[in-house]
């Protein structure tokens, strides 16, 4: 996949798994 | 309630009482029973000592110990409030507070500029971006050419940085967060909301006499 260039840096940054909290509360 | 659990709380090294906990964060009383659930479950997970450490939290948010990752060390570095190289319940707790729907929008803000601040400077900087473009490249295994990632950081750093001394400081990420409020939408976790109906055992664990809702 190409990362979409049109989004600034910290939108992309942003998409990361590891800043994704809410994966803590699935079970 | 729940009496024969009591001595069990003191395995928890930096256990704090929910009652004190809600009175200084966004949760009730019962919410931070339900997150005490979660937080026994994180904890317990590689070493049962009733602290998070960095290999729990991976495998909390990747359900994979192994997949060591930029932006995962950086929020356990955030919630490792006293630097003890782990997270106690009450670290958890507050941390977790910012990502509430109802916390101030003030503290979210400050909360993201630390998490791209990686070295601590009070700024962010462009190679900080680029090492976290990278990260998440490598993450995603998304393709990038270097010349496209200094194109993305050109244009950021153009909008970001409005006095152009090539660091983000504190006022221009406001600036910046305000135009581009998306940037905000990690820093809030509506699952949050709905804590005590995820983690209902809180109530069978309960130490206080009368649960609030």
């Amino acid at each position: 996949p190409i990362a979409p260039v049109t989004m600034n840096a910290f939108e992309l940054i942003s998409t990361s798994q590891g800043l994704n909290l809410s994966s803590l509360f699935e079970k | 309630m729940g009496c024969f659990q009591s001595t069990s709380r003191k395995q928890f090294p930096g256990y704090e009482d929910p009652v004190q906990l809600s009175s200084q964060t966004a949760f009730s009383v019962s919410e931070v029973e339900a997150l005490f659930e979660l937080f026994k479950s994180i904890s317990s997970s590689v070493i049962d000592d009733g602290l998070i450490n960095k290999e729990e939290l991976q495998l909390a948010l990747f359900k994979n110990r192994k997949k060591e990752n930029l932006f995962a060390n950086r929020i356990f570095d955030l919630f490792d409030v006293k630097q003890k190289g782990v997270i106690d319940f009450g670290d958890f707790v507050r941390s977790l507070n910012v990502f509430h729907p109802n916390a101030p929008q003030e503290d979210k803000i400050n909360f993201s500029f630390k998490l791209y601040d990686m070295d601590g400077t009070g700024y962010i900087e462009r190679l900080e971006v680029k090492q976290m473009l990278i990260a998440l490249l490598c993450e995603s295994e998304m393709k990038l050419a270097n010349e496209t990632i200094e194109m993305i950081l050109d244009k950021t750093f153009m909008e970001a940085d409005v006095d152009q001394d090539g660091k983000i400081d504190k006022s221009e990420w406001h600036n910046f967060v305000a135009r581009n409020p998306s940037l905000l939408k990690i820093m809030t976790l509506p699952y949050l909301r709905d804590i005590t109906t995820t983690f209902p055992s809180f109530v069978f664990n309960s130490e206080v006499d009368e649960v609030a809702t």
